[in-house]
């Protein structure tokens, strides 16, 4: 109930138009930005409760969730340091149909160059196609971005069940260089 | 000749060789339906002043007032580049380095995605910009573009019109054409005598835009703005977010949809859902092989 009371302070509070247009000093508009990160960790609790509990159900281990809210500038602690041995992704679909998103995560070379080997099983034991791209140029020289990731992994989570859960398997290895999908620049000729 | 050409299940798209922009977009699953298609990163300059008079009345927070009546051009010929996977392809294409996208998409998508970085906008000339990512098409949309109203009810706009009152001399080409956009905007072919061969261009934005089409076939998002004057509405600040000393970087998604008329709502309000209904995902370390875990 206190994760849930800081999310609906949230949202009450932006939902005033200076919250949502940007109409407001520089210093307010930060602390816009402190409430939602707040709601957002909380909002992190209640997943991480929700998601333990639902495994308990399942007799299977309880799990240490790590999240990773800055993915969107493609950073995220946990995979960029998880370089062997396994993990777990958890999606949960908000939506109350099925839906087959891409899910996206940032990865770091290793000294080889090369980024681990990954190998993604679904919830039915079948191994899910993935890519390795490298990351665009802009992407890495965003300011603020606290990232060694030079690449990530996209695979699509196939028919995620409505308002439930799906795990993935990801099982990471150092055993064999990755093959990482090359980026190809095209030829523009102005004069042609 | 014929420009690089990269295709899915359902779309053709095309780039111009000579520049690398989009030139074209044709449906593979629906003959007929398809269109030449322009995308690029345009912006105007933010109108300067201190607000005494009309005249002397600033681009801010509150108030979009462009320059120019038309946008500033970036530079002609993009540094193109495409990664090709299983799972999905990317066109990389590079404008300037405050403006540049990812055109993605996936084998068996009817969804186009551009995902754009914009910023650090440059002030160094002393001129706030407002950039917009435009599309050109040759749509024949008769001054008429649509935008939605909080997610529901689907709004037209009228090029020049307001359904209620004469619009006056005294207002601005641009300005006066924009629009909120929250969820959606499209346009689309007014001669719809047959709705199977009338196209329509959707556009979903991942949050709130300003947009318009200021000419026909077009259809501009506004991504990113800086300013250097208060538009003495009460914020008492420029819109100058100088965020790690440099101005900040926006990263955002738009994605487009081709399509007949007939079939347009169904794909896009399906999609738009996802948008809002995102996935959430955590990550946790096990010791147990995959076999083990299931």
């Amino acid at each position: 109930e206190a994760e849930l009371n800081l999310m609906r302070e949230a949202l009450g509070i932006n939902q005033h138009h200076d919250a949502v247009t940007g109409t407001a000093k520089q210093h307010v508009t930060d602390d816009y930005y402190r409430i939602l990160h707040n709601a957002n960790v909380a909002g992190w609790k209640i997943f991480e409760a929700a998601a333990n509990s639902a495994s308990a159900v399942n007799g299977a281990p309880k799990l240490a969730y790590s999240p990773c809210p800055r993915l969107n500038i493609s950073e995220c602690a946990f995979t960029e340091s998880t370089t062997s041995g396994n993990f777990i992704i958890t999606v949960y679909n908000p939506l109350g149909r099925p839906q087959s998103p891409l899910i996206v995560f940032p990865v770091v070379a290793l000294e080889n160059g090369s980024p681990p080997t990954y190998v993604i099983t679904d919830p039915e034991g079948n191994t899910v196609p993935h890519d390795v791209f490298p990351l665009p140029q802009p992407i890495l020289v965003l300011p603020g971005r606290n990232s060694n990731a030079e690449y990530q992994v996209h695979f699509v989570a196939r028919d995620l069940p409505p308002v439930g859960f799906a795990s993935y398997h990801v099982s990471v290895s150092t055993a064999r260089k990755n093959r990482v999908k090359r980026e190809v620049k095209l030829k523009v000729n102005r004069s042609k | 000749k014929q420009g690089f050409v990269f295709e899915n299940d359902f779309y053709v798209i095309t780039l111009d060789s000579a520049t690398g922009h989009v030139s074209s977009i044709e449906r593979k699953d629906q003959p007929g339906i398809s269109a030449s298609v322009r995308q690029e990163f345009m912006f105007y300059n933010g109108m300067r002043g201190f607000n005494q008079n009309f005249s002397d009345r600033a681009s801010g927070a509150y108030i979009f007032r462009p320059e120019s009546q038309a946008p500033l051009t970036m530079r002609d010929q993009l540094d193109v580049s495409f990664v090709a996977g299983d799972v999905l392809t990317e066109i990389r294409a590079y404008t300037e380095d405050w403006a540049s996208h990812v055109i993605r998409f996936r084998s068996d998508s009817e969804v186009l995605e551009s995902e754009w970085i914009a910023g650090p906008i440059p002030i160094d000339d002393g001129v706030g910009k407002e950039l917009i990512s435009r599309f050109v098409t040759d749509i024949r949309n008769g001054a008429k573009f649509y935008t939605d109203s909080n997610g529901k009810l689907t709004e037209p706009r009228t090029r020049d019109y307001r359904p209620t009152f004469e619009l006056g001399d005294d207002t601005e080409a641009v300005s006066r054409n924009y629009y909120p956009v929250l969820s959606r905007s499209y346009i689309r072919d007014e001669d719809q005598s047959d709705p199977n061969l009338s196209r329509q261009l959707t556009i979903l934005t991942d949050r709130a835009q300003g947009g318009g089409s200021i000419v026909d076939g077009a259809l501009e998002l506004m991504v990113h703005r800086r300013l250097l004057y208060d538009d003495a509405f009460g914020v008492g600040e420029a819109l100058n977010e100088s965020a790690f000393g440099t101005g900040l970087v926006a990263r955002g998604l738009h994605k487009f949809i081709l399509t007949s008329v007939s079939n347009a709502a169904k794909l896009y309000r399906a999609e738009e859902v996802k948008d809002i209904m995102r996935p959430l995902y955590a990550f946790a370390p096990t010791s147990l092989s995959a076999k083990k875990w299931l």
